[in-house]
């Protein structure tokens, strides 16, 4: 059974590309088949996967308005192991006004993507789809479209004020359109340990989300924040830094949960 | 006259919101008089100048939709000196979709700016509105009220990859909504000098951008980032810190030049 995987927050930066790329890697290279969805017109997790993504490339824009099918547009990635790519271009910035008069236009990715998933020729152990930062109708195409939400938290003063917008917008989800949605997973990122700022929010976090939050927390490095200037993850830019090994150690521990999905 | 600036940039977490609050408390301190337009749904701008912004109170989402008028929703921050904000809540996240059918949807915000600043009781040296990371009609209306847009560039890899986006839109806002608007100010923001790809960034904005771009760098410290969460500017929680000095700099630079506007 494919895990589908949205990766959200609307707050901006907060590394839901970082996590996505870093993730699929990790996932990856233990050997699963993994397929990332970039959701985001800015196209950032695109470029960490070495896939070129200007405008006359088809993507995940001609895929949802009907001109091409995910097995058209899906690419191999950069990265070692069985990881593929529906890159996004700078078409998909006017998708949200394009789409609003769409019939079940919250459906438009769970259509596609069911459609693809159940050709047996396409067999993927993990969806994950990088969402950009906003609740509209993108994001909302991705929450219908995936079983689970991994919410990456940066450990600084603003994490934690767009919850509740957050939690509001799954709970309309989960009431009209996808009862099966579940927030399966928080990662806390980039855990500056200089600052007290970091232990306050990620103490938060654990006390009012104790069972989502994962034990592993991905540190704030500069190797991280350098491996897309190479077109490569950070596991395979550089495997025995301490962002791998998080990133590796938080892939699998959210691999390990299996939950009511 | 009044400087009515956009600070802009659909990439998430690249320090709009820490700019716009550091540099209207500079611009305050100087003794300007100011004003905040908090247009992001999160609110950040509002907490950070010690606003409350629950859904009760209204704030600029009921003056886009007629129901109050900015001399009402405005309040004093915080902040020593003339600063004053109006600030969002939550009713702003669903904006965007209630505002696509209105007639002239691109100058909601304009029209309530304009005849609140030709009231002569209400003068102000700068208004400076804080936008959500996206390219959609809330950003469009402060692109369409303000004629400079102020941009953070954050000094890491995925800085430049949206610029094309924001200037496309910027030129189509140009030739059809607001000819007087400039690309006035790029703001390099988060440097870490420990790291070689901050460099490559800031050589590359300065080779493209040489006018628009300011001498002075703001550099990536802890105490920016702990400024918030003690509801306080950089500049009033630790005037002589590097993070307060740098942002002082830069703000009076920027007020410093006078353009064609
Ligand atoms: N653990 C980390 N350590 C250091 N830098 C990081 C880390 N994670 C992410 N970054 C950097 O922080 C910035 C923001 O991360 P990223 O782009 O992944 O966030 P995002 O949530 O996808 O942003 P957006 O809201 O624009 O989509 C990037 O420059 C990235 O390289
Ligand atoms: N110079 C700096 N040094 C250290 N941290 C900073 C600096 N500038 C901003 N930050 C921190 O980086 C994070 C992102 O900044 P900020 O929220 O201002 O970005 P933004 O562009 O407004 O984000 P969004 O896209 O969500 O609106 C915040 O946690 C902020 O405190
Ligand atoms: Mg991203
Ligand atoms: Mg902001």
């Amino acid at each position: 059974r494919t895990r589908v995987i949205s990766v959200s927050n609307q707050k901006g930066g907060v590394g839901k590309t970082t996590t996505t790329v870093n993730f699929a890697a990790a996932l990856a290279h233990a050997g699963a088949r993994v397929l990332v969805i970039d959701l985001d017109p800015q196209g950032n997790a695109s470029t960490a996967l070495g896939i070129d993504h200007h405008g006359d490339i088809p993507g995940i824009y001609e895929v949802l308005i009907g001109e091409a099918s995910l097995a058209d547009v899906i690419k191999p990635s950069t990265e070692p192991g069985a990881l593929f790519c529906v890159p996004s271009n700078i078409h998909l910035a006017g998708a949200e006004i394009e789409i609003i008069d769409r019939e079940r236009r919250e459906f438009l990715l769970r259509a596609v993507l069911e459609k693809f998933l159940s050709d047996p020729k396409q067999s993927f152990h993990y969806v994950l789809i990088d969402c950009p930062p906003s609740l509209g109708l993108l994001t909302i195409n991705a929450f219908v479209a995936a079983q689970e939400v991994l919410l990456p938290i940066q450990c600084e003063y603003y994490a934690l004020e767009g919850m509740a917008q957050l939690l509001d917008t799954m709970r309309r989800i989960q009431a009209h359109l996808n009862p099966g949605l579940t927030l399966s997973t928080i990662l806390l990122t980039m855990f500056d340990s200089r600052t007290r700022l970091a232990q306050e929010v990620a103490d938060e976090v654990r006390n009012n989300f104790p069972r989502e939050v994962l034990a592993t927390i991905i540190p704030r490095t500069v190797r991280v924040s350098e491996a897309p200037s190479f077109g490569r993850s950070i596991i395979s830019h550089d495997p025995g830094s301490l962002g791998a090994v998080s990133y590796m150690e938080a892939a699998y521990e959210m691999a390990a949960r299996t939950g009511p999905w």
